[in-house]
């Protein structure tokens, strides 16, 4: 928190838009701060209201350059924006720099207007700069995927030192903003809007869903890849990290690796003599080289020639040898050439027809010295890459020294 | 060598910007003790890289400049508006 830990003595905050950017449509800026107070009111019990004229708590503008305060903007890049801690007058304001381009999308041509904004409210509030690394308050802008974005626990931790947590009566469970109504009190309540699923609920702050225990014997794995001689685990957030140098398995998270990547991979494979490895969620694929992601990504799965009717990739495995690529979708498999990077004709087989013993769907794949591994459940089976021939039934985790 | 390389000094014009607006550094513009203004950057520099986990050196490094450069917020991380 700032010194002597400035914040708004009352719940119900009001603020006020006081010009736009002409980066975006009007109803893109609502949506994206409305969306960024949503944040910050889903986790206390303070109310946001947007009011339309006069004096607001917290005024919302767009400047460039000099803009009356003593913090002058600084053309694009370096500083983004700002914004005041709780208190009168310019108390709460924040102030965003017009030379930046603004952008209701994640990517690598502008900023996002929601994150800097909920990082910038963050501070209207009472938050300083956190150093925790991937929490929201961190200074340094990374761009991520906002697609239900939540609030680092550290984020957390620091708003409810200031103003507690929810009241139980007043919270609601994550649901899309309105964007179309003239005045927005966030969190809504108006119950006549809300569908049954939306009504309120009693909700304890976001919490992520917790790393399962290595030797959980029900443990699953959305997906599993080489990188540069190590192997990676994934499952949700999570990544188990096994190296040949080390006897110890580390644990991370895919964003402190990727942080604009998004959790919860479908599959993953690497293709070791281009030091690639390509990521894939729904119907998206990200290609990364160590730290970096590939420019020019995602990109549509179709893209590698699966019919449209595919709509995302269960497991993918490369096969070193043959330069070929499986990629596993419900009973069937694609196999990829990497060298022409197309898709081999007489694809898609059954996989029942060429691995069998294999159920499916497959959740993920693994090439490891002259074998497949195939991971289902909590079950792997290890598959002779040659003879395509069943070798063994193993739990999944048995890579973890269990 | 008795002159710093032309990019040499625009790293450390940068820096001590950078450490100005975000770390309460104020170079003195008419010391006469070169060596403690420094010394207070080194310092600074060292808050900084610990602030954001880099390695603690004081020395203006690639890492140290690379995060200078990262878009951020205008707050500054450790001292308050004035």
């Amino acid at each position: 928190t700032f010194p002597h830990s400035p914040t708004w003595q009352k719940e119900d905050v009001t603020y006020r838009i006081l010009n736009y950017t002409p980066d975006m449509l009007q109803a893109d800026v609502e949506e994206a701060i409305a969306r960024a107070f949503q944040l910050w009111s889903s986790v206390t019990p303070l109310k946001f209201t947007r009011v339309y004229g006069g004096q607001a708590d917290i005024m919302i503008s767009f400047a460039a350059g000099f803009h009356g305060d003593f913090y002058s903007f600084d053309g694009p890049g370096g500083t983004l924006a700002h914004a005041y801690p709780p208190s009168s007058g310019i108390g709460g304001d924040a102030h965003f720099d017009e030379d930046e381009n603004w952008t209701k999308f994640t990517t690598y041509g502008g900023y996002n207007l929601f994150l800097v904004a909920a990082h910038e409210l963050g501070h209207s509030l009472g938050l300083s700069h956190s150093n925790v690394f991937g929490a929201l308050m961190y200074p340094i802008y990374m761009a991520r995927d906002t697609r239900d974005y939540q609030l680092h626990q550290d984020d957390i931790d620091g708003i409810q030192a200031l103003y507690g947590p929810p009241r139980e009566s007043s919270t609601l469970p994550t649901k899309p903003f309105p964007t179309q109504e003239p005045t927005e009190t966030i969190p809504a309540e108006a119950p006549t809007q809300m569908s049954p699923r939306e009504e309120p609920t009693e909700t304890t702050p976001f919490k992520p869903p917790q790393r399962p225990e290595d030797c959980d014997p029900h443990l699953t794995f959305d997906a599993i890849t080489t990188l540069r001689g190590e192997t990676l685990f994934f499952k949700d957030s999570y990544v188990w990290r096994k190296s040949p140098y080390f006897s110890e398995i580390e644990h991370d998270t895919i964003f402190s690796f990727w942080p604009s990547l998004i959790a919860g991979f479908d599959a993953a494979y690497e293709v070791d003599k281009r030091d690639r490895v390509l990521f894939f969620k729904d119907d998206q694929y990200w290609a990364v080289s160590g730290y970096n992601i590939e420019p020019g990504f995602p990109k549509p799965i179709h893209s590698l020639g699966f019919p449209t009717s595919v709509r995302k990739i269960d497991a993918a495995v490369h096969d070193q040898n043959t330069k070929r690529t499986y990629f596993f979708v419900g009973h069937k498999y694609w196999s990829f050439n990497e060298n022409t990077h197309s898709m081999e004709r007489g694809y898609p087989r059954k996989i029942a027809a060429d691995f069998p013993g294999i159920g499916y769907p497959i959740d993920a794949a693994l090439q490891k010295n002259g074998y497949f591994y195939f991971f289902r459940g909590s079950n792997q089976y290890e598959v002779d890459i040659k003879r395509k021939k069943l070798i063994r039934i193993m739990k999944s985790n048995s890579w973890f020294n269990c | 060598l008795p002159v710093a390389p032309k990019k040499e000094k625009e790293d450390v014009q940068f820096a001590k910007k950078y450490l100005e607006n975000f770390y309460d550094f104020k170079e003195e513009k008419h010391s006469l003790f070169k060596a403690k203004d420094l010394s207070l950057m080194a310092d600074k520099i060292r808050e900084m890289q610990s602030f954001f986990g880099l390695k603690v050196t004081g020395e203006l490094n690639h890492e140290t400049m690379d995060m200078m450069k990262q878009p951020r917020c205008g707050i500054p991380d450790i001292r308050s508006y004035s």
